[in-house]
C-alpha cells in the first residue's frame, strides 16, 4: 500500500458516495446514466469473487463490500426507488457493444485460463469502458450537473491515481500487471476531455455545457 | 508472486 493507491481507493469511494448522496439529497437520478451504473456493478461483482475464495486483509474485503453494496445500492435506487426520474431516452448507449467485445477479449488475453481469473480480466476491461454510456449521455444532452461533474472528477482521478501507483510498484516492487496498466491507460484517456472542460468550467464557478 | 500481487488492489 503506497499513498497514491490509498488517495486513489478513497477517491473511488469519495465518487460513489458523492453519486449516492446526490440521488438520495435530490430524489432524483436525472442526468445520470442507469447502463454505466449496471455495468460497474457488473464490474465489482465479477472483480470480487475472491472475497470467498482469497482473504488478503480487512482492508481490501472491507473496501471490496462496500464498493459492492453501493454500486448495487446505486442501481436500486435509479431502477427501483426513483425510477421515474431515470432519463432514460438520453441513456441510449447499446451495453451490449461493450460488454460482448469485452467478454471475447477476455477469454483471449489473460494471464489464466480459469474461470475466476477470465472473470478477474472481464471485470477489468469493461471497468476501462464502462463510463461511456455516461459521457455519451453528456454529449447527447450537451450538459452535466456541477455535483455530476464533480462525481465523474474523482471517478477519472481514482485510476489516474492508481497508474501512479503502478509506476511506484515497478520502481519499488518490481511488480507490474500489463492487463491492469493498459486497461487502466484506456480507462484514464477516456476522461481527458472531460478533465480538460472540468477545469476550465467546473473549477472556475461555471456548469458544464459542451459547445453547441 | 506476479498474480498475486495484483489482487491486493481493488
Amino acid at each position: 500500500m503506497n499513498v497514491f493507491r490509498l488517495v486513489g481507493d478513497l477517491s473511488h469511494l469519495l465518487a460513489i458516495i458523492i453519486l449516492l448522496l446526490k440521488i438520495w439529497k435530490t430524489r432524483s437520478c436525472a442526468g445520470v446514466s442507469g447502463k454505466s451504473q449496471i455495468l460497474f456493478s457488473l464490474v465489482f461483482i465479477t472483480r470480487y469473487l475472491d472475497l470467498f475464495t482469497n482473504f488478503i486483509s480487512v482492508y481490501n474485503s472491507v473496501m471490496k463490500i462496500i464498493y459492492l453494496v453501493t454500486s448495487l445500492g446505486t442501481v436500486y435506487l435509479m431502477y427501483f426507488k426513483f425510477k421515474a426520474t431515470y432519463d432514460s431516452n438520453h441513456d441510449t448507449f447499446r451495453i451490449e457493444f461493450l460488454v460482448v467485445p469485452v467478454g471475447g477479449l477476455s477469454f483471449l488475453v489473460n494471464h489464466d485460463f480459469t474461470p475466476l481469473e477470465i472473470l478477474w480480466t472481464f471485470s477489468i476491461y469493461l471497468e476501462s469502458v464502462a463510463i461511456l454510456p455516461q459521457l455519451f449521455m453528456i454529449s447527447k444532452t450537451g450538459e452535466a450537473e456541477t455535483i455530476t461533474s464533480h462525481y465523474l472528477f474523482a471517478l477519472g482521478s481514482y485510476r489516474a491515481l492508481y497508474i501512479v501507483n503502478w509506476v511506484y510498484r515497478y520502481y519499488t516492487e518490481g511488480f507490474f500487471d500489463l492487463i491492469a496498466i493498459v486497461a487502466g491507460c484506456v480507462q484514464t484517456i477516456l476522461y481527458c476531455d472531460f478533465f480538460y472542460l472540468y477545469i476550465t468550467k467546473v473549477l472556475k464557478g461555471k456548469q458544464l455545457k459542451l459547445p453547441a | 508472486s506476479f498474480k498475486a500481487a495484483i489482487k491486493d488492489e481493488l
